[in-house]
């Protein structure tokens, strides 16, 4: 699987998500990157991508739920995701989101995962584990 | 406030023994996309252009699981799917079981910009997709060695894998169970 999110100068948000799927899936299958809330999501406030089982994505709407968490608990986006991520079954979900405010996370509860940011005050991270 | 930008390219049990062979090509094209999509950002182009370019970069990437470097089904088919969502007005759009389109992406965000749906599957989206004009090619395009002997391997095993993944992160593909939620499967 591979994913986008940004937020531009405007703080406009946009998510986007693409994927194979599973390597011997049944033909068929759909995971979790199409559907709307659970692989992908994007609102006012943070935009979500995906990555890993996606069986289990679509069980928890892990993409939407960083988006509840922040909006209903009141928690920044890094603290919200991680929340999220905790709350799947260990080996089967990575994230990157990017806020409005211009915060980046990078959350994953598998052994690694193929990632990368940047914001506009310089920072800039390319990692797998 | 200021723009940011977060990419990945897939997560799994990738082992910290990874050869540079097959770790560096991957680090070189996530910095690449990195780059190409700040560099948009910094000239002024929207979160939405953003991520599509991105991914698309990352489609046309064989190492990646999307589009060029899927993975196989059990039939040895290429089923791809996408989604794109704009976070103002919530516009998204999603596709399905592509096997044609070279980047899926593209189409989900003309399915969001050019119908009154969100997602399309199959022969809709495949139509959709020659009515739209985008590239299409054989399937053959998509498919690398490497994925027909990860099918092989997974069919031996009778398993399913994500991205990276070993066999102690697969489960079996039949026969989900009372136990399916639980972790003790997957390692």
């Amino acid at each position: 699987t591979v994913g986008c999110v940004a937020v531009d100068a405007s703080g406009s948000l946009a998510s986007a998500t693409s994927t194979g799927g599973l390597v011997n899936k049944m033909a068929g299958r759909i995971g979790d990157t199409p559907v709307i809330g659970a692989g992908t999501y994007a609102n006012a406030l943070c935009a979500v991508s995906t990555t890993g089982k996606g069986e289990d994505i679509i069980r928890h709407t892990v993409a939407r739920d960083v988006v509840a968490v922040m909006e209903h608990r009141g928690l920044p986006l890094e603290e919200a995701a991680a929340r999220v991520v905790a709350g799947v079954p260990r080996g089967s979900v990575g994230l990157v989101a990017v806020s409005a405010a211009g915060e980046v996370t990078m959350a994953y509860n598998t052994t690694g995962m193929f990632r990368a940011c940047a914001t506009e005050d310089g920072y800039s991270e390319v990692a797998i584990w | 406030m200021g723009w940011a930008i977060a990419l990945h390219g897939g997560a799994g049990d990738i082992p910290r023994t990874l050869p540079p062979e097959r770790r560096e090509p991957r680090l070189a094209t996530l910095r690449r996309c990195l780059d190409l999509g700040a560099a948009a950002l910094r000239a002024g182009r929207s979160a939405l252009d953003v991520v599509e370019l991105v991914v698309r970069e990352l489609e046309d990437c064989p190492h990646f699981n999307a589009g060029k470097g899927s993975v196989l089904t059990s039939d040895g088919t290429v089923e791809m799917e996408a989604s794109v969502m704009d976070g103002a007005g919530m516009r998204c759009g999603a596709v399905s079981g592509l096997s044609t389109v070279v980047n899926p992406i593209s189409l989900a965000r003309l399915i969001m910009e050019k119908t009154p749906h969100i997602y399309l599957a199959f022969d809709g989206a495949e139509a959709f997709a020659r009515d739209q004009g985008v590239e299409v090619r054989d399937q053959n395009h998509f498919i690398t060695e490497e994925n027909i002997d990860r099918l092989r391997n997974a069919k031996e095993a009778n398993r399913v894998q994500i991205d990276y993944t070993q066999y102690n992160y697969t489960q079996p593909i039949c026969a989900p169970n009372d136990n399916d939620d639980d972790n003790s499967r997957t390692g």
